[in-house]
């Protein structure tokens, strides 16, 4: 490719082309390619270099949350319930979400709340054991409600824990009846603490492409998503789609998984993800 | 629509007996956007386009269809010899034939290779499932409650022995026991990770499968052709198999992973429960990613 260092008109496809290639969208793609343009015209750029600087700068803008997260309020116990579509990362994420706030001295529980997919109950289980946090299940089959209501009271009661995550078993947003039983996990969630769940997560593939964008809507409305976890930015993909995310919905990034062991897990730097994008 | 939005491009310009190169390059404009909007790749997107462009431009208007009918007839023939004629499973030769499962992590491999062992025991095949997954927690268990609902054998040696041996092992069983069928299930990986290649290099060496089938989410954005091509470049690929299509994902990532391995799309994974499979229907899927 063709490095100039002065700007000409093949910087804007450039930059086009690598925002489309990174899963960021066309229009998405398109709007920050405009913002660019008009801020390296208005200040006068003349350096291809500057010009990448400010499309990040406009990135990042993006991506920078309004507000912090609701897991870290002092509360008695926060409860946090974790969605996503099917395969995405839930369970793993949440082994390592439960490491993570056990290292920073919460007393942590998982409610295993996936009834349904072969091993799920297993799989969380483990996890447990590696963060070293207790487990609430019940038997594969049982109702995800009724295992919700038991993990709150545990928490509250035998286990004094003060964060309660729940996972979830995947479903794709498009089966109305499984969007419908989200809703009533978190009504009963609800009942037992006073506005709970404080946080909900969707677990975001990097790989997605812009179903992404679908996944975020219909998961917002049913489940009241506040936050994205974005999952296998280990791999080659950039995770584009979150910025579609954020600038039509205003969900930001709170979390990224890099691998499948429990330290692969940190907070979303907006900085660090911009670069690997466009860098 | 595809068809409203190029409706829409052909109010514009003036009603022709033959469609023109400025009627095709304002239609290639809303097909380059659906594709990517499908998550087509941006640079199989471009082939595509200019290959539809050269059909298309000087082309006669049939007498039933308007211009924008006309350009998505030609687009959606397109698409549907790219994406190629369906295939079955290869299962010539002597048996036991070994089908190995390879992808990302979360695609959809263990699942798909129980709804591949219900699909061949219902056709007479008597299939054995391989739990050759020894990293992910409760991998072997997850198979075993698949292959206890379908009345498939699981053959498994838990986490401590290498993938490779359980494989070679399983071959031999098969062997031993007259199972027509070796289904092996392997771990997520990524196509960077070299040591996770190489395993997968080692397990088709020692059981020289009949079938490689990359499995692929649906969802899957552009990466998809670099996913392929890392997978295809260790182990050579003999089918596709894209997953999770009962959601609203495009799919156009099947075009992408087709163009650039030129290997068959087989399968679709079409739902959570293990009769959900069907075979590859290129007019279909060309329907869905064109939207
Ligand atoms: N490379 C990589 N793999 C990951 C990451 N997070 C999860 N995985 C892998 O992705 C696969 C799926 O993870 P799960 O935790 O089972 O996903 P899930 O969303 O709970 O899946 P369902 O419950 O079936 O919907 C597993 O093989 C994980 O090891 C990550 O950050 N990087
Ligand atoms: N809706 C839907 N879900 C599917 C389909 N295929 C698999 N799944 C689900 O996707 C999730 C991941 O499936 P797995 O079979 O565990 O995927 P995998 O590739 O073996 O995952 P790893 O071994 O961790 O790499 C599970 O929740 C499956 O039930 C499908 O065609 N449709
Ligand atoms: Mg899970
Ligand atoms: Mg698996």
């Amino acid at each position: 490719i063709f490095q100039a260092n002065e700007i000409t008109d093949e910087l804007w496809e450039e930059l086009e082309e690598t925002l489309i290639l990174g899963d960021v969208g066309v229009p998405v793609a398109q709007e920050l390619v405009e913002r660019t343009q008009k801020r390296v015209e208005r200040e006068n750029i003349k350096a291809t270099r500057d010009a990448y600087l400010i499309l990040q700068q406009e990135m990042v803008r993006i991506l920078t949350p309004a507000e912090p997260m609701r897991i870290d309020d002092p509360r008695l116990l926060t409860i946090v319930l974790v969605v996503g579509v099917n395969g995405s990362g839930k369970t793993t994420t949440i082994g390592k979400m439960a490491h993570w706030y056990k290292n920073r001295g919460r007393k942590v529980v998982l409610g295993a709340a996936d009834t349904f997919r072969a091993a799920a109950i297993d799989q969380l289980k483990i996890w447990g054991e590696r963060a070293g946090v207790d487990i609430i299940a019940h038997e594969p089959g049982a109702d995800p409600g009724a295992v919700v209501f038991d993990a709150v009271r545990a928490s509250q009661e035998s286990r004094q824990a003060d964060l309660l995550i729940v996972d979830t078993a995947g479903r794709l947003q498009t089966k109305y009846n499984l969007m419908q039983e989200l809703e009533k996990i978190k009504r009963v969630a609800a009942k037992q603490v006073h506005r709970a769940p404080h946080e909900v997560f969707l677990v975001l593939d990097a790989s997605t492409g812009q179903n992404a964008i679908s996944q975020a809507k219909s998961f917002k409305d049913s489940a009241g998503v506040t936050g994205i976890i974005l999952t296998k930015l280990d791999g080659t993909s950039k995770g584009g789609a979150v910025l579609s995310i954020n600038h039509e919905l205003g969900v930001p990034v709170r979390f990224v998984g890099t691998g499948e062991q429990i330290a692969d897990f940190a907070e979303f730097d907006p900085v660090a993800f911009v670069e690997g994008l466009v860098g | 629509s595809l068809t409203d939005k190029l409706q829409g491009v052909f109010d514009k310009l003036a009603r022709q007996g033959k469609l023109t190169e400025a009627d095709v390059n304002a239609a290639m404009r809303e097909v380059r956007l659906a594709l990517l909007e499908a998550d087509v790749n941006y640079k199989v997107v471009k082939d595509f386009v200019a290959r539809v462009r050269e059909r298309a431009v000087g082309r006669e208007v049939m007498e039933s269809l308007t211009p924008a009918q006309q350009v998505v007839k030609i687009v959606n023939e397109e698409l549907i010899e790219l994406l190629g004629k369906p295939a079955p499973l290869n299962l010539s030769g002597q048996t036991p034939h070994v089908l190995m499962l390879v992808g990302l992590q979360g695609s959809g491999k263990t699942t798909m290779a129980a709804k591949l062992a219900l699909r061949l025991r219902k056709s007479g095949q008597r299939p054995i499932l391989v739990a050759a997954d020894i990293y992910r927690p409760a991998a072997i268990q997850q198979l075993e409650i698949l292959g206890k609902q379908i009345d498939v054998p699981v053959h498994s040696e838990g986490t401590s022995v290498p993938a490779a041996t359980i494989a070679k092992n399983a071959v031999r069983l098969a062997r031993e026991k007259a199972y027509t069928t070796v289904i092996l299930d392997t771990a997520g990986r990524l196509q960077i990770d070299d040591q996770m290649m190489q395993e997968l290099e080692q397990v088709r060496m020692v059981t020289r499968p009949s079938e490689i089938l990359l499995i692929v989410d649906a969802m899957t954005g552009q990466e998809a052709v670099h996913v392929a091509e890392g997978f295809n470049q260790r182990v050579a690929l003999t089918g596709l198999i894209m997953t999770k299509i009962d959601g609203d994902a495009r799919g156009g990532a099947a075009l992408s992973v087709r163009q650039v391995t030129g290997v068959p799309i087989k399968f679709l994974g079409t739902g959570e429960k293990l009769p959900d499979i069907e075979p590859f229907q290129p007019d279909r899927l060309a329907g869905r990613i064109l939207g």
